[in-house]
């Protein structure tokens, strides 16, 4: 469903260039869970944009349901993004001025869902996340794990093919970071696709079938769980 | 060295009140290596502004170093903190518009240090989080880790006798995180006292030799490590 060939992403920062990623091959079926891990600045939020059609890479095709996305336009990518795929990001990005309610909201309003359906849905997905005496709190009034939680519950709301969580449980305790994996490893047995950077190691090899290994932006090597 | 006694935090939402903190008794010797832990939501970003002087309790009182510290004027805070405090936020808190080596350098100015002393403590600062190559690089051109290790240089940079650092290996993969966690226990020899919020009960067994844990905004348990 989703693939980089010879994948780079350069930056050039005066007469330095920043290799992020340089020659990265990635390739993931419909329906995998995927675990991408790597040192600090090895390129893992790098890949997971580009394999979110967030960016585009300076070399290199990225493939999503067997189109070449790395070639589109902003508002193609947009249409393509807002339908098939979820994001959690490292930083969360909720908008600041709008309540954990309605930050889950806004993926369903530009979906065009009407405002009965998005309001039934986000508080749905606000007790999932056991944050349903929080709804009406700003980010700035919220924890940092609550935070992520509203980003989880947020990526969800269009019931996305691909879900791409990038470090989803580095602000939560143990029970509630396995509460969310359960619920990830839920949605892939329903056939979603699930793409996440983690440093927990535990984690991935717990809940992951495949994962990538980056180091200096490239994929230093990849290991495969053996059913038993 | 740090004394919370029956301390509240409590906010106003509407006709509902959170309470944050809901009577919590903390007591911090100097020298000592305390972890803070508790399922999100609990309490410990809360405590540690409070500890850190950055906020102040709706109830009780707050010592550093035996003086009351919850009826001073903000002016008369900054000042306390600047000297003695560094801290390391669970978002990072980086100037966007400053350079990793700006931001690091930016307590140092507020302390009155010479221009090349600042130079100079940066760049030992950054070689130590391992970032000497990325110290022109503003925020958004840095990963999530090479944020928070900024973050964690910032957090030194005045020698600071207590460092407070919330979830400060969130972001970072093992290896980085036990070179980050190495550092801290260095410095605790040194006779620094440490407190960390962190989720990782294997990290905060290792490193620390008190453990406070959260509970809807108490102290549920304290535990000791006794050297064998
Ligand atoms: N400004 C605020 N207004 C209202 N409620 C707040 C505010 N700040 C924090 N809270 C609430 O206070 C409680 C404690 O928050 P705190 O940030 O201390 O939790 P935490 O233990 O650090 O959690 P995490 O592990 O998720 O970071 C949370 O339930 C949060 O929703
Ligand atoms: N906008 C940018 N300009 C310049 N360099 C950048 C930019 N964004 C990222 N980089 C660099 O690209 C490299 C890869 O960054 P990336 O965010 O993908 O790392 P990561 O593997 O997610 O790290 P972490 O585990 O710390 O989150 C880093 O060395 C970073 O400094
Ligand atoms: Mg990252
Ligand atoms: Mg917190």
């Amino acid at each position: 469903i989703i693939k980089l060939q010879n994948v780079a992403k350069y930056y050039e920062m005066g007469d330095n260039t920043v290799k992020a990623l340089d020659g990265v091959n990635i390739s993931i079926e419909k329906g995998d869970f995927v675990s991408i891990m790597g040192p600090s600045g090895s390129g893992k939020s790098t890949g997971m944009n580009l394999i979110g059609s967030l960016d585009l890479p300076t070399k290199g095709e990225i493939y999503l349901d067997k189109h070449d996305i790395s070639h589109l336009t902003e508002s193609e990518l947009e249409q393509i993004r807002g339908k098939k795929i979820g994001f959690i990001f490292q930083s969360f990005n909720l908008i600041p001025n709008l309540t954990a309610k309605e930050n889950i909201m806004l993926p369903m309003l530009f979906q065009g869902v009407a405002k009965k359906g998005r309001e039934k849905k986000a508080e749905e997905l606000l007790n999932l996340v056991d944050l349903s005496d929080r709804m009406d709190h700003y980010p700035n009034q919220l924890s940092g794990g609550q935070q992520q939680r509203v980003a989880i519950a947020r990526s969800l709301a269009n019931d996305p093919e691909v879900i791409l969580a990038d470090e989803p449980t580095g602000n939560l305790d143990t029970k509630t970071g396995e509460m969310v994996m359960n619920f990830l490893e839920k949605l892939n047995k329903k056939g979603k696709t699930i793409i996440i950077v983690t440093h927990d190691h535990e984690l991935a090899k717990k809940h992951s079938k495949i994962i990538y290994w980056l180091k200096d932006g490239r994929v230093e090597k990849v290991t495969k769980k053996i059913k038993a």
